[in-house]
Protein backbone atom coordinates (compact mmCIF):
# COMPACT_ATOMS: atom_id res chain seq x y z
CA UNK A 1 0.00 0.00 0.00
CA UNK A 2 1.60 3.50 -1.16
CA UNK A 3 0.48 7.16 -0.40
CA UNK A 4 -1.10 7.37 -4.13
CA UNK A 5 -3.39 4.30 -3.75
CA UNK A 6 -5.08 5.20 -0.39
CA UNK A 7 -5.38 8.25 -1.62
CA UNK A 8 -6.71 6.94 -4.60
CA UNK A 9 -9.27 4.68 -2.84
CA UNK A 10 -10.33 7.38 -0.75
CA UNK A 11 -11.37 9.80 -3.05
CA UNK A 12 -12.96 6.92 -4.87
CA UNK A 13 -15.03 6.71 -1.69
CA UNK A 14 -15.71 10.38 -1.33
CA UNK A 15 -16.99 9.96 -4.92
CA UNK A 16 -19.65 7.00 -4.07
CA UNK A 17 -20.45 8.94 -1.02
CA UNK A 18 -21.25 12.27 -2.68
CA UNK A 19 -23.52 10.82 -5.33
CA UNK A 20 -25.29 8.40 -2.80
CA UNK A 21 -26.03 11.29 0.00
CA UNK A 22 -26.35 13.51 -2.84
CA UNK A 23 -29.50 11.57 -4.09
CA UNK A 24 -30.85 9.95 -0.54
CA UNK A 25 -30.86 13.81 0.64
CA UNK A 26 -32.78 15.58 -2.37
CA UNK A 27 -34.73 12.88 -2.56
CA UNK A 28 -34.02 12.98 -6.54
CA UNK A 29 -31.95 11.42 -9.13
CA UNK A 30 -32.16 14.01 -12.00
CA UNK A 31 -29.52 14.85 -13.85
CA UNK A 32 -27.54 11.20 -12.64
CA UNK A 33 -27.42 8.76 -15.17
CA UNK A 34 -29.31 4.93 -13.81
CA UNK A 35 -26.96 3.28 -16.59
CA UNK A 36 -23.51 4.37 -15.03
CA UNK A 37 -24.41 3.32 -11.62
CA UNK A 38 -25.94 0.45 -12.46
CA UNK A 39 -22.34 -0.62 -15.11
CA UNK A 40 -20.21 0.80 -11.49
CA UNK A 41 -22.38 -2.13 -10.12
CA UNK A 42 -21.46 -4.49 -12.36
CA UNK A 43 -17.73 -3.40 -12.27
CA UNK A 44 -17.35 -4.49 -8.42
CA UNK A 45 -19.71 -7.22 -9.13
CA UNK A 46 -17.28 -8.83 -11.43
CA UNK A 47 -14.24 -7.78 -10.10
CA UNK A 48 -15.12 -8.91 -6.53
CA UNK A 49 -15.66 -12.48 -6.64
CA UNK A 50 -12.50 -13.02 -5.29
CA UNK A 51 -13.75 -12.15 -1.73
CA UNK A 52 -14.74 -15.57 -1.60
CA UNK A 53 -11.67 -16.99 -3.41
CA UNK A 54 -8.91 -15.42 -1.23
CA UNK A 55 -8.36 -12.86 2.02
CA UNK A 56 -6.03 -10.31 1.15
CA UNK A 57 -5.99 -8.08 4.27
CA UNK A 58 -9.10 -6.22 6.34
CA UNK A 59 -8.89 -3.17 4.31
CA UNK A 60 -9.05 -4.89 1.13
CA UNK A 61 -12.27 -7.30 1.94
CA UNK A 62 -13.92 -4.41 3.79
CA UNK A 63 -13.22 -1.64 1.21
CA UNK A 64 -14.50 -4.25 -1.38
CA UNK A 65 -17.58 -4.75 0.85
CA UNK A 66 -18.19 -1.11 1.60
CA UNK A 67 -18.10 -0.58 -2.15
CA UNK A 68 -20.27 -3.35 -3.56
CA UNK A 69 -23.07 -2.16 -0.44
CA UNK A 70 -22.93 1.65 -1.72
CA UNK A 71 -22.76 0.87 -5.38
CA UNK A 72 -26.36 -1.53 -5.30
CA UNK A 73 -27.62 1.37 -2.90
CA UNK A 74 -26.99 3.77 -5.45
CA UNK A 75 -28.58 1.52 -8.03
CA UNK A 76 -31.82 0.84 -5.66
CA UNK A 77 -32.50 4.64 -5.32
CA UNK A 78 -32.28 5.42 -8.57
CA UNK A 79 -34.34 2.66 -10.19
CA UNK A 80 -37.05 1.62 -7.21
CA UNK A 81 -36.76 4.28 -4.00
CA UNK A 82 -37.08 7.51 -6.72
CA UNK A 83 -37.74 5.81 -9.90
CA UNK A 84 -40.18 8.80 -10.36
CA UNK A 85 -37.70 11.04 -10.42
CA UNK A 86 -35.62 9.25 -12.69
CA UNK A 87 -34.67 11.57 -16.21
CA UNK A 88 -35.03 8.22 -18.42
CA UNK A 89 -34.97 10.46 -21.10
CA UNK A 90 -31.76 12.11 -21.05
CA UNK A 91 -30.03 8.85 -20.31
CA UNK A 92 -29.98 7.23 -23.40
CA UNK A 93 -26.47 5.77 -24.03
CA UNK A 94 -26.80 2.77 -25.88
CA UNK A 95 -24.85 0.48 -23.19
CA UNK A 96 -24.81 -2.71 -25.50
CA UNK A 97 -22.00 -0.70 -27.67
CA UNK A 98 -19.73 -1.06 -24.70
CA UNK A 99 -20.58 -4.20 -23.23
CA UNK A 100 -20.01 -6.12 -26.75
CA UNK A 101 -16.36 -5.18 -27.29
CA UNK A 102 -15.70 -5.17 -23.34
CA UNK A 103 -16.48 -8.73 -23.24
CA UNK A 104 -14.66 -9.53 -26.36
CA UNK A 105 -11.84 -8.10 -25.68
CA UNK A 106 -12.02 -9.29 -22.02
CA UNK A 107 -11.88 -12.65 -23.68
CA UNK A 108 -9.23 -11.94 -26.31
CA UNK A 109 -6.69 -9.83 -23.90
CA UNK A 110 -6.37 -11.30 -20.25
CA UNK A 111 -3.91 -12.85 -17.83
CA UNK A 112 -5.51 -16.34 -17.78
CA UNK A 113 -8.60 -18.05 -19.64
CA UNK A 114 -10.12 -18.58 -16.35
CA UNK A 115 -13.65 -17.24 -15.23
CA UNK A 116 -12.43 -15.19 -11.99
CA UNK A 117 -9.64 -13.69 -14.36
CA UNK A 118 -11.90 -13.11 -17.64
CA UNK A 119 -14.77 -11.26 -14.83
CA UNK A 120 -11.46 -9.73 -13.63
CA UNK A 121 -10.42 -8.43 -16.91
CA UNK A 122 -13.96 -7.86 -17.89
CA UNK A 123 -14.48 -5.41 -15.23
CA UNK A 124 -11.54 -3.52 -15.52
CA UNK A 125 -12.16 -2.58 -19.37
CA UNK A 126 -15.84 -1.93 -18.24
CA UNK A 127 -14.98 0.41 -15.69
CA UNK A 128 -12.74 2.18 -18.08
CA UNK A 129 -16.10 2.94 -20.44
CA UNK A 130 -18.81 2.78 -17.68
CA UNK A 131 -18.99 6.63 -17.25
CA UNK A 132 -19.88 7.30 -20.73
CA UNK A 133 -23.56 7.29 -19.72
CA UNK A 134 -22.92 10.12 -17.31
CA UNK A 135 -20.75 12.32 -19.33
CA UNK A 136 -23.16 11.90 -22.73
CA UNK A 137 -25.97 12.91 -20.52
CA UNK A 138 -24.35 15.68 -19.23
CA UNK A 139 -23.62 16.87 -22.91
CA UNK A 140 -27.21 16.06 -23.99
CA UNK A 141 -28.59 18.18 -21.05
CA UNK A 142 -26.22 20.74 -21.51
CA UNK A 143 -25.52 21.40 -17.56
CA UNK A 144 -24.25 19.08 -14.90
CA UNK A 145 -25.64 20.26 -10.62
CA UNK A 146 -22.34 21.15 -9.19
CA UNK A 147 -22.88 18.33 -6.56
CA UNK A 148 -22.76 15.99 -9.64
CA UNK A 149 -19.70 17.53 -10.71
CA UNK A 150 -17.82 16.92 -7.29
CA UNK A 151 -18.59 12.95 -7.59
CA UNK A 152 -17.35 13.22 -11.15
CA UNK A 153 -14.21 14.71 -10.29
CA UNK A 154 -13.18 12.47 -7.32
CA UNK A 155 -14.37 9.68 -9.72
CA UNK A 156 -11.92 10.63 -12.35
CA UNK A 157 -9.32 11.56 -9.76
CA UNK A 158 -9.30 8.09 -8.15
CA UNK A 159 -7.81 6.59 -11.55
CA UNK A 160 -5.50 9.33 -12.04
CA UNK A 161 -3.93 8.51 -8.19
CA UNK A 162 -4.11 5.00 -9.17
CA UNK A 163 -1.96 5.67 -11.85
CA UNK A 164 0.92 7.52 -9.72
CA UNK A 165 0.27 4.45 -7.54
CA UNK A 166 1.22 2.03 -11.15
CA UNK A 167 4.33 4.22 -11.43
CA UNK A 168 5.47 3.89 -7.48
CA UNK A 169 5.35 0.56 -7.53
CA UNK A 170 6.91 -0.10 -11.00
CA UNK A 171 9.76 1.61 -9.33
CA UNK A 172 9.83 0.60 -5.82
CA UNK A 173 8.99 -2.98 -6.20
CA UNK A 174 8.91 -4.23 -9.95
CA UNK A 175 5.45 -4.54 -9.52
CA UNK A 176 3.57 -3.93 -13.67
CA UNK A 177 -0.31 -4.22 -14.50
CA UNK A 178 -0.50 -4.06 -17.75
CA UNK A 179 -4.33 -4.53 -18.38
CA UNK A 180 -5.04 -2.32 -15.33
CA UNK A 181 -2.35 0.35 -16.15
CA UNK A 182 -3.39 0.61 -19.86
CA UNK A 183 -7.44 0.49 -18.90
CA UNK A 184 -6.68 2.97 -16.41
CA UNK A 185 -4.75 5.51 -18.34
CA UNK A 186 -7.41 5.28 -20.87
CA UNK A 187 -10.29 5.94 -18.63
CA UNK A 188 -8.16 9.13 -16.88
CA UNK A 189 -7.95 10.20 -20.43
CA UNK A 190 -11.85 10.16 -20.86
CA UNK A 191 -12.36 12.25 -17.69
CA UNK A 192 -9.97 15.43 -19.15
CA UNK A 193 -12.52 17.52 -20.87
CA UNK A 194 -14.39 17.34 -17.48
CA UNK A 195 -11.60 18.17 -15.60
CA UNK A 196 -10.78 21.23 -17.73
CA UNK A 197 -14.77 22.16 -17.64
CA UNK A 198 -14.58 21.25 -13.65
CA UNK A 199 -11.62 23.82 -13.31
CA UNK A 200 -12.46 26.48 -15.51
CA UNK A 201 -16.15 27.01 -14.20
CA UNK A 202 -17.16 24.87 -11.15
CA UNK A 203 -14.14 26.27 -9.02
CA UNK A 204 -14.79 29.59 -10.64
CA UNK A 205 -17.95 29.01 -7.64
CA UNK A 206 -20.52 28.58 -10.88
CA UNK A 207 -23.63 27.52 -9.40
CA UNK A 208 -23.90 24.43 -11.91
CA UNK A 209 -21.29 23.33 -14.56
CA UNK A 210 -23.16 24.94 -18.00
CA UNK A 211 -21.63 23.50 -20.95
CA UNK A 212 -20.26 25.71 -23.74
CA UNK B 1 4.64 -9.42 -12.91
CA UNK B 2 1.31 -9.42 -11.29
CA UNK B 3 -0.21 -10.75 -7.86
CA UNK B 4 -1.26 -13.99 -8.11
CA UNK B 5 -4.45 -15.23 -6.62
CA UNK B 6 -6.61 -12.25 -5.36
CA UNK B 7 -5.77 -8.83 -6.48
CA UNK B 8 -4.39 -6.60 -4.18
CA UNK B 9 -5.60 -3.17 -5.68
CA UNK B 10 -9.52 -2.44 -5.51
Amino acid sequence: MNVFRLAGDVSHLVAIIILLVKIWRSKSCAGISGKSQVLFALVFTTRYLDLFTVFISAYNTIMKVVFLAMSYATVYLIYMRFRNMYDSENDTFRVEFLLVPVIGLSFLENYAFTPLEILWTFSIFLEAVAIMPQLFMITKTGEAESITTHYLFFLGLYRALYIANWVWRYHTEEFFDQIAVVSGVVQTIFYCDFFYLYVTRVLRGKAKMILP
Amino acid sequence: DRVTGGKDEL
